[in-house]
């Protein structure tokens, strides 16, 4: 592996990025997804962690162009040259351009974005290219029958890690417990017809299903969930949690219990976290929430209590007027009280019980109504 | 000016792939460009060298099928020498 000339590399392990322009190859959550998955990538391997921004300027700036467009090197139509990156550094360093006379694809059949977009990460976090020709950092692009066997190569690791160092947790701590708890009785079991939530709420694009004092993870490359004690990874969170939910532009997920919520970010909680569910705007009458769901591209989060709801508003971070409003009116089909509810593939998946309710909410309708438990591989 | 056989030909258009290749990725300084139009030009040849290398080719200094191949496929537009 090499780093850039004098070894660039960002001060922070937090950093931000946007996506300013989209390609029209794929729909925009596909590129969202791509984008995430290649963060993810280097986020496994190393203390960074990246949080996605709506307007203003972030480290990572990411766009689509074609052939001239504004910087020292145009593009060269399709072929050829597929994009390039600025390593870290001020405005334009740490830039991401796609050349969109290429054919993006989320598989194969044509150039795949998320591995470009893993290579092109590599630069922006100050690796070089890498003469290793099984490396993700070596330049010709190899694409992948089968693209469930990616994997960093060791030349990849040693590169970045050159510059940032391991995850947190070093390797005789693993930060993500090799094992899952073993299921021990008295533990809840995933296949249990029964099984009910305490909250559910996503994750950098996993899927986390709270019980108890444990809770199952799952993603979307692993089809078996892991199976974890909530202690294991953050020690100071209450467990028979009452809600949670992602609010994906901060990278944060918040956690309510009786009338405290916290913050986490990946392993972290949050500094001066927990705090009254009152600072949210819900009057003196609520002691409690019993779920929660934040609607990621209209930046409003819905709070269930009994039958009705409230919404909040993400951008003025303040309650909305004019709730709260019965649940059966705004979604109906939707059965009270909610236990938990989370947001997927542009549906709202709604608990109560061993009942599990997939509403539309551009249809305003319940479309399916499932098991609970349908997401844990029964 | 004679016109050149289809080998010549198509000679001179790889030379223009490798320098335009070479200028983009291995730092081949422009202003050099026209004194290493002969192909054995010793600048030229060095830098042939060094991409082979780079991109796990036989080292061969000479523009084979191989090589030639390698140019053509899609890339990162990131350099792989100078800055």
């Amino acid at each position: 592996f090499r780093t850039f000339l004098g070894m660039p590399k960002w001060r922070k392990t937090h950093l931000t990025y946007r996506i300013m322009k989209y390609t029209t190859d794929l729909p925009r959550d596909a590129v969202d997804s791509a984008i995430e998955k290649a963060l993810k990538v280097w986020e496994e391997v190393t203390p960074l962690t990246f949080s996605k921004l709506y307007e203003g300027e972030a480290d990572i700036m990411i766009s689509f162009a074609v052939k001239e467009h504004g910087d020292f090197y145009s593009f060269d139509g399709p072929g050829y040259s597929l994009a390039h990156a600025y390593p870290p550094g001020p405005g334009f360093y740490g830039d991401i351009h796609f050349d969109d006379d290429e054919k993006w694809t989320e598989d194969t059949s044509g150039t795949n974005l998320f591995l470009v977009a893993a290579h092109e990460l590599g630069h922006s976090l100050g690796l070089f290219h890498s003469a290793n020709t099984e490396a993700l950092m070596h330049p010709v692009y190899k694409s992948f029958t089968d693209l469930t066997r990616f994997r960093l190569s060791q030349d990849d690791v040693n590169g970045i890690q050159s510059l940032y160092g391991p995850p947190p947790a070093s390797p005789e701590k693993p930060l993500v417990p090799t094992k899952s708890v073993p299921s021990v009785p008295g533990t809840p079991d995933k296949c249990d017809t029964a099984l009910s939530f305490d909250a559910i709420s996503t994750l950098r694009g996993e899927y986390l299903f709270f019980k108890d004092r444990y809770f199952w993870r799952k993603s979307n490359w692993n089809l078996e969930p892991e199976f974890h004690l909530i202690s294991t990874f953050w020690p100071s969170l209450p467990s028979y949690l009452d809600a949670a939910y992602e609010d994906n532009s901060r990278d944060i997920v918040f956690i309510f219990k009786g009338n405290k919520l916290w913050a986490i970010r990946g392993n972290e909680v949050q500094v001066g976290y927990p705090r009254g569910i009152h600072t949210l705007g819900f009057p003196p009458t609520i002691n409690k929430i019993d779920a929660a769901v934040s609607d990621k591209e209209k930046k409003k989060t819905y709070f269930f209590v009994e039958d009705k709801y409230w919404r909040f508003d993400e951008n003025s971070q303040s309650m909305e007027q004019g709730f709260p409003r019965l649940i059966a009116d705004d979604f109906p089909g939707v059965k009270p009280k909610v236990d938990a509810v989370f947001q997927a593939f542009g549906f709202f998946y709604f608990f109560s019980g061993s009942s599990q309710f997939e509403f539309d909410p551009n249809a305003k309708m319940v479309t399916h109504i499932l098991k609970s438990n349908s997401w844990l591989h029964c | 000016a004679y016109p050149l056989s289809g080998a010549a030909k198509e000679e001179d258009s790889n030379m223009d792939l490798a320098q335009q290749y070479l200028e983009k990725y291995y730092d081949l300084k422009t202003d050099m460009k026209q004194f290493v139009r002969r192909k054995d030009s010793n600048l030229i040849v060095k830098k042939i060298q060094e991409m082979q290398k780079f991109l796990g080719l036989e080292v061969t200094a000479k523009l084979d099928s191989d090589t030639l191949e390698v140019m053509h496929q899609p890339r990162c537009g990131v350099p792989d020498v100078g800055h």
